[in-house]
């Protein structure tokens, strides 16, 4: 459909539906389709000629994003806070990255401290049996500061590579329950002064523009220095990915593809791309 | 916000005399990032502001002393008009029980939404029930058992059955205790999961729900068309739950999932507790999604 002839208003549509389709959101569309009118201007640009050239400047605009997966490790324990909002898929997350790293050889331990929603504990419990992990664990009920502090007391005494702390969905306008993650932050601090070395947000994948605003403010309340997003085994594109990164430069570091337990792949900046130009 | 924007807009238009129909085009361009930055749909966007234009130029806004009001005013009554009825009491079914099927994307809600309507129908005097169909997600089955605890309703599970057999068996028991209402929770999934999407059909076939709920997640960006209208066609749904409209995401999924599915937005959803469900009010919406 872009495949014919000269780069005109229409065609230009055209990209602007996919761009905005992918997620992408209105300001990134638009800088964009502009770059693309600027370049018409000088040369006329053939159908397949429009998207590789679009896909360059999206490369471009991702370029300080790098290649994702883990970060370097600097010390151990080496903490990682799993936060987001309701639904996004921290749990299933957190299962998945247990695994991988039980697979490498190291030694993981969870951390149970979504003590808020109902069978959330015994969810994850499932999960670290999967991943053949251990977990630290309080009541549905309980504090998750105090959750946190035995998880992490156990960390360092058992001298573990990994700990892997779930967190309770929260919307981020919540303001008391953002606070919250500032007290698990001092709980930390109380046992390893370091940690959280990563405090990796989890993004779903078929969320819109909210995404922005889900992000910055996660940043703010918690530090988020990581993104992670789910469910991009479905059609949804995850574009926000883009005005997130270019505002934020948060690495983008997993990318969720199913349900399943290996469902977690590194992310790549290509694949935004990909998903968004097929 | 919107009035503000559109005031200076057409402010700025005054000196040169009598509006033109492309001021109108112009300052809808303007809408047409709001809407998109809310998450409406780009299709859904642009035959929305394609019927809005048509109005404003058929309504003498070009000779209106305040063209901005009148515009907004077109813009919300469209909107209000899109997003449907006023809101209706769900579907009965003529023998009970009355079975409500939940159905979604993963994590939109099912569950906690599924306890929300069976404390709402409790509220309402009525007797419901709940089925947890869901025996996929870790924990699924017991989520539901405790909802249920909390909001007084009885939960029918079968953790060696298939999601089809606890539906069914769920309607017997329903109607050996004297329910009136059966409302069964489902696995998420992705509308391009055939084995699950007809997994679904053969749950619907069984128990012959009235209603038939699509359960959306209220920060849906784009993609809110595709899984709708896959679940429209493939399923066929009654009506629309969107959740988490308790946070700042502008809900512009209300307006995509409604204009394509034609089918109404019943509930939303807006926080975790039991309590936290609404009946749809299409005005309300609109204030929103306008910003
Ligand atoms: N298709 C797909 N589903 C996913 C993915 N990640 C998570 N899910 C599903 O999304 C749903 C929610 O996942 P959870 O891990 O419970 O999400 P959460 O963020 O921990 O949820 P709360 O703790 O309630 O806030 C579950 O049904 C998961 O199986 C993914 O990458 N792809
Ligand atoms: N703030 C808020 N949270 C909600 C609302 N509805 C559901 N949630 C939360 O969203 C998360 C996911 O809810 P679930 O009911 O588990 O979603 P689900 O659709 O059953 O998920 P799957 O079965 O995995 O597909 C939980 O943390 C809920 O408490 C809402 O209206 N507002
Ligand atoms: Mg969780
Ligand atoms: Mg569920």
């Amino acid at each position: 459909v872009l495949a014919d002839g000269v780069l005109d208003d229409d065609k230009i549509d055209e990209m602007e539906e996919v761009l905005i389709s992918a997620d992408l959101g209105v300001q990134t569309t638009m800088e964009l389709t502009d770059r693309l009118r600027d370049m018409t201007q000088h040369r006329d640009l053939l159908g397949d000629e429009v998207i590789t050239t679009m896909a360059r400047e999206l490369e471009k605009m991702l370029s300080d994003l790098d290649a994702g997966g883990d970060p370097e490790i600097t010390e151990r324990p080496w903490v990682t806070f799993v936060v987001g909002v309701n639904g996004s898929g921290k749990t299933t997350t957190i299962g998945k990255l247990a695994n991988m790293f039980a697979r490498r050889g190291e030694k993981v331990l969870i951390v149970a401290a979504d003590t808020f929603r109902q069978a959330a504990v015994e969810q994850i419990a499932i999960w670290a049996d999967r991943a053949g992990v251990e977990i630290v664990r309080g009541k549905t009920g309980s504090d998750p500061g105090a959750v946190v502090y035995d998880g992490l007391s156990s960390a360092v005494s058992r001298k573990v590579d990994r700990v892997l702390v779930d967190t309770a969905g929260r919307l981020h306008t919540k303001v008391n329950l953002m606070k919250e993650l500032e007290k698990l932050d001092r709980v930390a601090k109380k046992i390893i002064p370091n940690a959280p070395h990563e405090v990796l947000l989890v993004i779903d994948g078929t969320t819109g523009q909210n995404g922005l605003s889900q992000a910055k403010a996660f940043v703010q309340a918690s530090g988020v220095n990581a993104l992670a997003v789910t469910k991009l085994d479905g059609t949804a594109k995850g574009g926000v990915i883009v005005p997130i990164g270019r505002e934020l430069h948060l690495p983008v570091r997993w990318i969720g593809l199913g349900e399943g337990l290996d469902d977690l792949v590194p992310f790549h900046p290509q694949m935004v791309v990909r998903a968004v130009f097929g | 916000e919107l009035t503000d924007k559109l005031e200076s807009f057409f402010q700025g238009l005054k000196g040169r005399g009598k509006l033109t129909e492309s001021d109108v085009k112009a300052a809808l361009r303007e809408v047409r990032r709001i809407l998109l930055e809310a998450d409406v749909n780009f299709q859904v966007a642009r035959d929305f502001l394609k019927k809005v234009q048509e109005r404003a130029v058929g309504e003498e806004v070009l000779r209106s002393v305040t063209p901005a009001q009148q515009v907004i005013k077109i813009l919300h009554d469209e909107l209000v008009k899109l997003l449907g009825e006023e809101w209706t009491p769900l579907r009965r079914a003529k023998e009970p029980p009355t079975v409500i099927l939940m159905v979604g994307l993963q994590g939109s809600g099912k569950t906690t939404t599924s306890g929300k309507l069976g404390a709402y129908f409790r509220r309402k005097g009525m007797r419901p029930i709940l089925a947890a169909c869901d025996l996929q997600r870790p924990a699924a089955v017991d989520q539901l058992e405790r909802v249920g605890e909390q909001a007084g309703v009885p939960v029918v599970t079968n953790r060696q059955g298939t999601p089809v057999q606890v539906a069914s068996e769920a309607k017997q028991q329903a109607r050996a205790g004297g329910h009136d209402t059966l409302i069964v929770d489902t696995a998420g999934r992705l509308h391009i999961d055939d084995a699950l999407m007809q997994e679904l059909t053969e749950i619907r076939e069984e128990v012959k729900p009235s209603e038939v709920l699509f359960v959306a997640d209220g920060m849906t960006g784009q993609d809110a068309v595709n899984s709708a209208k896959a679940f429209a066609e493939r399923l066929g749904i009654t009506g629309v739950i969107l959740t988490k409209l308790d946070g700042d995401a502008r809900g512009g999924a209300a307006l995509s999932i409604r204009s394509v599915t034609g089918e109404p937005l019943r509930f939303i959803g807006i926080g975790e507790k039991l309590e936290d469900l609404e009946e749809f009010h299409p005005n309300r919406m609109a204030d929103r999604i306008l910003g």
